[in-house]
């Protein structure tokens, strides 16, 4: 008896684990998802407009974005060879990183929030490997 | 066992996961509704 | 006799569980490498960009900043003090610059 509660209490563990697995696995295809979007919107728009935006209207991956009231006022320190950045702010402020401006942008079809066309999900099944199609479903 | 009291959140590019920084945004977010 | 059959059930259902979470395990291994090889590929490389307006459509009237930094570079965001509405970043590099692109619609 003392050992079918040890095998229980180990069962629900293995249980969780695999439930926090399947998550971790399941943001991994979202950012592929995403990234692999992004690419073939940019390559459609490049070959639409044939050639590539200005270099100093886009941002290269990988990047943050911090987001702050304009009301916030930023007090920015520099070292001279912009190896040490501080800055102060009187507000609050948020960061986030590529994979996640990507999802606001929809390049991850509203996935993330369930909310995705059946059209849409074709699509992104196949920007993943097919064997890891199910965990799209899942989502 | 009473740990060190954490007085700074850190993140490392490519190397810290995106929980990290959802960490850093709650705790700004406390302590501004603080 | 209950107890032995609900510890053999017990028992197969665990193998069945680390199977699971070993295939899981794999998977996502494979899935890392997959995401670091499309990530590097040359031609992906080029096109992985976002445009101004694109952020900005993210975030409505907000001040943002684009932070680009060599890989390992350390964001710290010391924990404020109490009663003081001030908030800090301290960014730092080991190996290269970092850059900081400030993007604002107005």
């Amino acid at each position: 008896a003392q050992e079918c509660q040890n095998l229980e209490m180990e069962k629900q563990q293995r249980i969780e684990r695999i439930r926090e697995k399947r998550i971790q696995l399941q943001e991994l295809l979202l950012q592929q998802i995403a990234f692999k979007n992004l690419v073939q919107r940019n390559r459609h728009s490049e070959q639409h407009t044939r050639g590539p935006p200005a270099v100093n209207s886009t941002i290269q991956l990988p990047f943050l974005i911090l987001n702050t009231s304009k009301r916030t006022v930023i007090d920015c320190s520099i070292s001279s060879d912009k190896f040490e950045y501080l800055f102060n702010f009187d507000n609050m402020f948020e960061i986030h990183n590529d994979t996640e401006i990507l999802k606001r942008m929809g390049m991850s079809f509203g996935l993330e929030a369930g909310k995705c066309s059946s059209k849409d999900l074709r699509t992104a099944k196949s920007l993943v490997p097919k064997a890891l199609e199910k965990y799209l479903t899942g989502i | 066992v009473c740990s060190t009291p954490k007085t700074a959140l850190l993140y490392k590019f490519n190397g810290s996961p995106s929980k990290s920084l959802k960490e850093i945004n709650n705790m700004i977010k406390q302590e501004g509704q603080r | 006799k209950e107890i032995v059959d609900r510890l053999r059930y017990l028992e197969a259902e665990i193998e069945d569980l680390e199977l699971k979470e070993k295939e899981l395990d794999q998977q996502k291994i494979w899935l890392q490498q997959s995401i670091k090889n499309v990530k590097e590929d040359s031609e992906n490389k080029h096109f992985s960009y976002i445009t101004h307006e694109d952020i900005c459509d993210c975030f409505n009237g907000d001040t943002l900043l684009a932070i680009q930094a060599p890989s390992g570079t350390q964001l710290e965001v010391p924990v404020p003090q109490v009663g003081q509405k001030k908030y800090q970043i301290n960014l730092k590099s080991n190996s290269g610059p970092i850059h900081v692109l400030l993007i604002n619609k107005e």
